[in-house]
């Protein structure tokens, strides 16, 4: 299963993870 | 007498068919399944119609009503159990580690954690909403997005069209770039992307990623083909032709969605704050039959929804 999400935001919003990383609920992904 | 025969050799071949078929297309997934993570190959359009044919569907509901079935205390520790030393599950973080208290495998995938073994981060805007994997993440450009780096999906096919707009255009009228330009985003603004994988042993609720707010639903019946990330890298468009359900609202910087979307054996989504959604339902018929509903101001499903509540759980069937 899968969670896709897909939003607006600022160009200079930043991702804080990287592709094939291991997460957690609550950790952040992005500001 | 010659009826009968010819019947029933008919009947025969009919199942060595059958047989042969299934036995191809399930050694086939299980191939796939298990393909070195670098695998650039992407199926041709036979093989994703063969593969779509298959009945995964029905096989998911098998296995979910199979795994609602109470199972006898004594069983619990060494059938669970083995799920549990097969995908790794990190059983210290289970609100309830004794595997002997839940009645079979289906109560066990949904099983809540202990108080405060996650903490939310409260200086960022947008929170991972599940433990998992992530598996791409970046811009949507001219409204494609990528599941994984090269493999593409169209947006407009992702959502469906722009209702919670005011906008119900037919949106096979469009191209991508015209859907794109219909969400009408701030400017200086440009639309992101997130694609967290859920494997077989992690937590399966999920919860709000961000402080947003719901203003539509919609459900996509559609298939429950493997969304591993093999899988991903082997279906171009493979999360446009699965069962899913579209949250489409907004959060401080505009427009926000949030889509959970089924697998194999994975198909029952539950969300806490839709109690009208059923998916993966035999009545549902056709798989184009997309269901939407109009959230309304007041109700459980049109609140504000916090970084880190509960939000639905996905279900083994």
């Amino acid at each position: 299963s899968t969670i896709v999400l897909i939003f607006e935001a600022p160009r200079n919003f930043e991702f804080k993870v990287q592709t094939g990383q291991k997460v957690s609920y609550g950790q952040p992904l992005g500001y | 007498v010659h009826t009968v025969q010819r019947s029933k050799s008919k009947v025969k071949w009919r199942w060595i068919t059958i047989g042969t078929a299934t036995f191809g297309g399930i050694s086939y997934y299980i191939y796939f399944q298990f393909q070195p993570a670098d695998q650039p190959k992407v199926a041709n359009k036979s093989t994703v119609t063969l593969y779509r044919k298959m009945p995964l569907k029905m096989m998911s509901r098998a296995w979910g009503t199979i795994n609602n079935l109470e199972l006898p205390v004594v069983l619990r520790r060494p059938l669970i159990g083995l799920y549990v030393w097969m995908f790794d599950c990190k059983l210290n973080e289970a609100a309830d580690p004794d595997l002997r208290n839940y009645k079979n495998l289906g109560e066990f995938f949904r099983r809540t954690l202990k108080p405060g073994v996650r903490t939310v981060n409260a200086d960022h805007d947008l929170t991972s909403p599940a433990d998992g994997r992530i598996l791409h993440y970046g811009i949507c450009k001219n409204g494609i997005l990528e599941q994984v780096k090269g493999v593409t999906y169209s947006l407009k096919g992702f959502l469906g069209p722009l209702t919670w707009r005011g906008d119900i255009d037919d949106v096979n009228n469009l191209s991508d770039e015209e859907y794109h330009q219909k969400l009408k985003l701030k400017p200086g603004h440009e639309l992101y992307h997130c694609v967290v994988y859920l494997a077989p042993g992690d937590y399966h609720r999920f919860h709000s990623a961000s402080d947003w707010k719901i203003s539509y639903r919609r459900h996509f019946p559609g298939d429950l083909l493997s969304v591993s990330p093999g899988i991903a890298r082997w279906i171009e468009g493979l999360f446009n032709f699965n069962e899913r359900v579209v949250y489409a609202g907004t959060w401080k910087h505009g427009f926000f969605s949030y889509t959970a979307v089924g697998a194999t054996n994975v198909g029952s989504i539950r969300i806490y704050c839709d109690e009208e959604l059923t998916t993966n339902h035999r009545d549902h018929g056709d798989r184009n039959n997309v269901r939407d509903a109009c959230i309304i101001e007041g109700t459980e499903m049109g609140k504000s929804f916090q970084k880190g509540d509960m939000f639905g759980e996905f279900n083994l069937g």
